[in-house]
Parts: C-alpha cells; sequence; structure tokens
C-alpha cells in the first residue's frame, strides 16, 4: 500500500 | 524575547461557541511539522476571541507542547482540551512566524 499521505490532513473543530 | 520562539503569544480562547471553530494542518513527519491554523469559523469561539489568526503556528495547547505529534494526536489534544468540561478557556501559545521550531 502506498505511504500515508500525511501533507494533505486537516481537522476541523 | 526569548531566542527559540521570538514571537509566541500566549492567546486564551473562551468557550464562548459550541464549537471552536478552527481548522489545522501539519504535524510531525510534514512539511508543516507544527500544527498551523488553516480556517477561523466566524461565529466560533476562536472567531469570538478575536486574536486568533489563519497562519499562526500552534506551539502549545494548555501547556502542553505539539513539537513532536504527529496531525492526529496534535488534533486530539486539541480536541479534548475544547471539550474538557474542567475549564471554560483553551489557552493557545502561537507564533505569527512559521520558523522551524
Amino acid at each position: 500500500s502506498p505511504p500515508k499521505d500525511y501533507e494533505d490532513e486537516v481537522t476541523f473543530f | 524575547p526569548g531566542l527559540l520562539e521570538p514571537t509566541s503569544i500566549l492567546v486564551r480562547v473562551a468557550k464562548s461557541a459550541s464549537t471552536l471553530g478552527i481548522a489545522i494542518e501539519g504535524g510531525a513527519n510534514t512539511r508543516q511539522p507544527l500544527p498551523r491554523i488553516v480556517t477561523i469559523q466566524r461565529g466560533g469561539s476562536a472567531h469570538n476571541c478575536g486574536q486568533l489568526r489563519v497562519g499562526q503556528v500552534i506551539l502549545e495547547v494548555n501547556g502542553v507542547s505539539l513539537r513532536g505529534r504527529e496531525h492526529r494526536e496534535a488534533a486530539r489534544l486539541i480536541a479534548e482540551a475544547f471539550k474538557n468540561k474542567d475549564k471554560d478557556h483553551v489557552d493557545f501559545l502561537v507564533t505569527d512566524f512559521n520558523v522551524a521550531l
């Protein structure tokens, strides 16, 4: 499986 | 000002709305190693506070450093700080300069 793409993670609160 | 974090400011966000009203990106092991504020929603607690800005980098939440924490862990700390009913506010240590800290 491809590596996780942490770059695009955005979290809304 | 300190040498490592010359522009850091402590912002106390009162829980004045049902949501915090921010979005963050980044975390350890990304190009943005500390979480950066990418959105501030009108009507949320952060917007009501008036002191947080898009582009600021969050160094600490309630005195807990976000250094070395991956995105999900940093997000969890922020979410729990807002949910925690023992406090009516969340303290953010932020910086305006996106330096490599």
